[in-house]
């Protein structure tokens, strides 16, 4: 563990701390990407099958039960409890073109051709395209609620701190994964747009208003 | 090209 890690982990808690706050306390879900938070619920329960199979540490393991059950309670916010609040109109992102090509891309590049290596793999592709739904979402409504907008910018950040952990950990572990690297560049490169928007307008006191 | 056999980031 390293502390570009640790921060990217505690950056990952808190933005989904902030979003069920943010539903929890507005009681609604208006301008959250339902689509998103399914291709999250998906991620997490692919990647984190080896919960029962090898034990890394209960920090590990905490996170892991933590990330899979906040994301279905996510899910269930958003399809069930908050339903009446949620903005399917504009929530229209095709995630089967995501899945597909994803699925796909995980069949024929992984590091172990096993089930749970492709698993694994898939669900490292489909995080790196998996907030696109939210991103659509924002550019379809011209706009994001400052609160959202905070747990983007949380989101966001978590995987550019892995950068970090992962050159630290070349440098000084040796360790190297090309498949999670590749992923994370893409996944960090498609929030760029939404950093520069967040510390040029949101950190001034505005809201972020895309060109519709 | 990778060192461990499981995964142990998140």
């Amino acid at each position: 563990m390293n502390i570009f890690r640790l921060v990217g982990d505690m950056s990952h808690l808190l933005a989904i701390i902030i979003l069920l706050m943010k539903m929890w306390k507005s009681r609604s879900v208006a301008g959250i990407s339902g689509k998103s938070q399914i291709l999250f619920a998906i991620v997490f329960t692919t990647r984190y099958l080896d919960l029962f199979t090898s034990f890394v540490s209960i920090y590990n393991t905490s996170m892991k039960v933590f990330f899979i059950g906040t994301s279905y309670v996510t899910v269930y916010f958003i399809y069930q409890h908050f339903k009446p609040t949620y903005d399917s109109n504009h929530d229209t992102f095709r995630v089967e073109f995501l899945i597909v090509p994803v699925g796909g891309l995980a069949f024929l590049v992984n590091h172990e051709f096993s089930l749970l290596e492709i698993l694994w793999t898939f669900s490292i592709y489909l995080e790196s395209v998996a907030i696109l739904p939210q991103l659509f979402m924002v550019s379809k409504t011209g706009e994001a609620e400052s609160i959202t907008s905070h747990y983007l910018f949380a989101l966001g950040s978590y995987r550019a701190l892995y950068l970090l952990n992962w050159i630290y950990r070349y440098y000084f572990e040796g360790f190297f994964d090309l498949i999670a690297v590749v992923a994370g560049c893409v996944q960090t490169i498609l929030y760029c747009d939404f950093f520069y928007l967040y510390i040029t307008k949101v950190l001034k006191g505005k809201k972020i208003s895309l060109p519709a | 090209e990778k060192t461990e056999d499981t995964h142990d980031e998140l």
